[in-house]
C-alpha cells in the first residue's frame, strides 16, 4: 500500500482545489520559507483522523480552514482526499485491504467544528478510519487518534523530541512499535 | 505483555546497532533500562531478573565513532538528529509502516551525514513510501519525483512540477 | 516601574516594526499586552488604562507580506525563526550588548530570508560584533574572519586556520 | 568593548590548550556535525558566570570537564580565560572598564565543583564578574547568573524558544532589556 494522490480544498494555505501525485517510492517537497509544505503534512494527518488542533499548529481544529489572505476571503470549509495505491506488481490487491478495488478516505470539516469521513466515497466513522491504520505503524490499538502521531511521521523541528522525551516517554514509543 | 515489551526492546536494540553504525559509519547504540547501571553495581538478589522489565523507563546510550559512549544530552545537535533518525529507522524496519513522512530532518547534518542518511532512505524504500520536505540539494536528489510548491499569489499555496535543476533554483528564489 | 516597562514595551514595538520589515522584505509584526484585543470589545470602564500594564502578559503578532495578521503559532518553521530573529535584534538596537553569539539560526530559513539576515547582522556590525556558528555557505560570506573547527583525533578538537574556500569544502568532508 | 581571544584547556572536546582569536566585528565558525562548535559557545557562557549544568547540556557541573575520547584519559580541571578588547580606535580606554588596561577574565573548575575566577589575573567572586556585564544587555540586574541566558546568545535550536515561551515570559524577556 503506498500514497497516491491527496486533493485538498480550503484546507490552510490551498484554498483552490489542488492535487498532489506521489507516484514512487521516493517523492521530495520543496520551496520558499511559508510556501505551504508543511501544510501538505498536516494534511496527510488531518485526513487520518488527526483530532488535537495542537498537532496540527493551531489553537482550534477550525485553524485548518483557509481562514482568508491579504486578497481573499476566508472559505466556510475544508476538505482533503487521500486515494491509496494497493495493487502490487502483478495487479493483485494485497493486505487487509483486498476487499476493496479502491481505496480512498476523505474528510471535510465546516466551521462549526462538525467533522464528516468517507471511505470510498460512503460516509464513515472516524474509528473506520482509524481500523484501515491498526496495526501497520501508523495505527495505534489504545484508541487514541489514529496512527498520525507515530513514529511513521516526523513534524518539522520535532526530530529530537523522541530523545528529549523521558525515559518513561520513550518506553511508551517502543510499546506503540510492539 | 512485559514480556512482549521485552522482545520488541531486545528486537529495538539489535536493530539500532545497525542503523546507528550505517547512519555514523562506526560507532555504537543501545537502549538500557532505567538503573540498569545502578541496578548492576547493586547486584541486588531479591530483584529478579523477571521484575526488570516492569515499568522501568528506556534510556539511549550512544557512541559516535572515536569517541566515548554518553548520555545524549552531550551530543551534539547533528549527533542527536542522527541517533533520532537512528531509532526511527529502526523501529520502522521491525514494524514498517507503508510510508514515512519526513520534514525537513536533515536541516541540522553537514554534507557527510546528509550523505548517509540519503543511502539509507534509499535501501529502505524499496519497502516503505518515503514523502520528505527538504532544502538540501543532495536531499532533493535522491528524489525520483519532486513536488513544488510555490506563494505566487500570497497566502495562496500552488504546486508546480519541478525538475532538479527547477528545485534548485527555488532554493535561490 | 510600571512606567518603566511601559517605556520598553513601546520602544521594542517600534523596533520591531522596522526590523520585522527588513527581514520579511515587507508586512509588519507588533507586539500586544494580553488581552488587549478583549478588553477593546469589553471597553471595560473600571479598568483605568494605567492597570492595563501590570501584570499581564506579551503576545507576538507577525504578519509576513501579502497574508493574513496572525499569532505566531500559524507561522510556518521559517517564518517563525526570522520572526524571533526580528525580535532578538529590536531587543539589541535599543540596549546594545557589545556581542551577539549565534549558534545555526539560519538553519530553518531559505536562500531569500538568509540573504536579508545576512544583510541585516552586516549593518549592525558596526556597533556590534558577531560571532556566528554556520552551514550555510551564503552566511559563511558574510564573516571577515573564519574559524574552522575539526576533530582529526576523535573526541578532541582543533582549531583550523580557514578561508572561505577551504570552509566551504569542510563543509562537504 | 569586544571579544578578543578565547583560550581553553581541558573544557568539554578541547582537551589541548586552544586559542581561538576574533580579530573583528563578524566572526564565522564553521565545521562538521560534533567537531566542537557549540563547546565553543558554552565556554563563553561558562567563563562569564553561566552556573545552570542544564544550560551547558550536562547534568552536573563537572560534565563540562574533559571526559576523555577513545585515546585519551579523563583530565582534572577545565580552564577558560577569555580577553576583551576594549580600546578604541584612538586608543583611549572607553566604557566602564577604562580603569583597567588589559581586561581579562578566567573561571577555573575541578571534579569536585569548585571554580575559582580571576579579573586580570587576579582570584576575584563570580559577582565581581557579573557586575562587569551588569547593563550592557549581557548582565542581569536581579541576581541570577550573569548575562549568560540573555537575549544576546542564542544556542542552538533556540532560536523559537523566545515565541514558544508563554506571554508572562516573553514579559520578563522584555522586562530584562528595560
Ligand atoms: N487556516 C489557514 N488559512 C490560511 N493560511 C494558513 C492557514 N493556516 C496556515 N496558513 C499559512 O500557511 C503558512 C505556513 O505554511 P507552512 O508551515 O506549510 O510553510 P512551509 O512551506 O513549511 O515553510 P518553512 O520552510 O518555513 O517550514 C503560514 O504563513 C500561514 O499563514
Ligand atoms: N566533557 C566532555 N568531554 C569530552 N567531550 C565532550 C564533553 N562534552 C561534550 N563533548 C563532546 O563534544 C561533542 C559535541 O560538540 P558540539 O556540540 O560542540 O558539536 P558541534 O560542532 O556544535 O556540532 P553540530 O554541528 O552537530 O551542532 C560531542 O560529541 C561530545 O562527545
Ligand atoms: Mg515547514
Ligand atoms: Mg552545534
Amino acid at each position: 500500500m503506498r500514497l497516491a494522490t491527496l486533493r485538498l480544498a480550503g484546507f490552510k494555505s490551498f484554498v483552490d482545489p489542488t492535487e498532489l501525485h506521489f507516484p514512487c517510492e521516493l517523492v521530495g517537497i520543496v520551496g520558499p520559507n511559508g510556501c505551504g509544505k508543511s501544510n501538505t503534512l498536516d494534511a496527510l494527518r488531518w485526513v487520518m483522523g488527526e483530532s488535537s488542533a495542537k498537532h496540527l499548529r493551531g489553537q482550534s481544529l477550525d485553524d485548518v480552514i483557509f481562514a482568508g489572505s491579504g486578497q481573499r476571503k476566508p472559505v466556510a470549509q475544508a476538505s482533503v482526499e487521500l486515494v491509496f495505491e494497493h495493487h502490487d506488481e502483478s495487479g493483485a490487491l494485497q493486505g487487509p485491504w483486498a476487499r476493496f478495488r479502491d481505496l480512498s478516505i476523505r474528510r471535510v470539516s465546516t466551521r462549526d467544528g462538525q467533522s464528516k469521513y468517507f471511505l470510498n466515497g460512503t460516509r464513515c466513522r472516524r474509528k473506520d478510519i482509524a481500523d484501515l491504520f491498526l496495526g501497520t505503524g501508523l495505527g495505534r490499538g489504545h484508541g487514541s487518534t489514529s496512527g498520525t502521531r507515530s513514529y511513521a511521521i516526523i513534524e518539522q523541528g520535532q526530530i529530537n523530541r523522541l530523545l528529549d522525551a523521558r525515559p518513561e516517554e520513550l518506553r511508551a514509543t517502543l510499546e506503540e512499535a510492539a | 505483555t512485559r514480556a512482549r515489551f521485552r522482545e520488541t526492546f531486545e528486537a529495538v536494540n539489535a536493530k539500532l546497532g545497525e542503523t546507528f553504525q550505517q547512519l555514523f559509519g562506526g560507532g555504537e547504540a543501545r537502549l538500557e533500562l532505567q538503573g540498569d547501571a545502578q541496578l548492576a553495581e547493586q547486584d541486588d538478589p531479591t530483584q529478579t531478573k523477571q521484575d526488570r522489565w516492569l515499568d522501568r523507563g528506556v534510556v539511549l546510550l550512544a557512541r559516535p565513532p572515536g569517541k566515548k559512549i554518553s548520555h545524549i544530552h552531550l551530543l551534539s545537535g547533528g549527533e542527536k538528529s542522527l541517533t533520532a533518525i537512528a531509532l526511527v529507522f529502526a523501529i520502522f524496519q521491525l514494524n514498517p509502516a507503508p510510508f514515512c513522512l519526513l520534514d525537513e530532518v536533515d536541516a541540522p547534518l553537514d554534507e557527510a551525514n546528509v550523505g548517509r542518511f540519503c543511502a539509507m532512505v534509499q535501501a529502505m524504500s524499496a519497502r516503505v513510501q518515503f514523502i520528505f520536505i527538504t532544502h538540501n540539494k543532495t536531499t532533493m536528489e535522491l528524489a525520483r519525483h519532486l513536488i513544488g510548491v510555490t506563494m505566487r499569489e500570497a497566502g495562496v499555496s500552488r504546486i508546480v512540477e519541478v525538475d532538479l535543476d527547477a528545485a534548485v533554483k527555488m532554493l535561490d528564489e
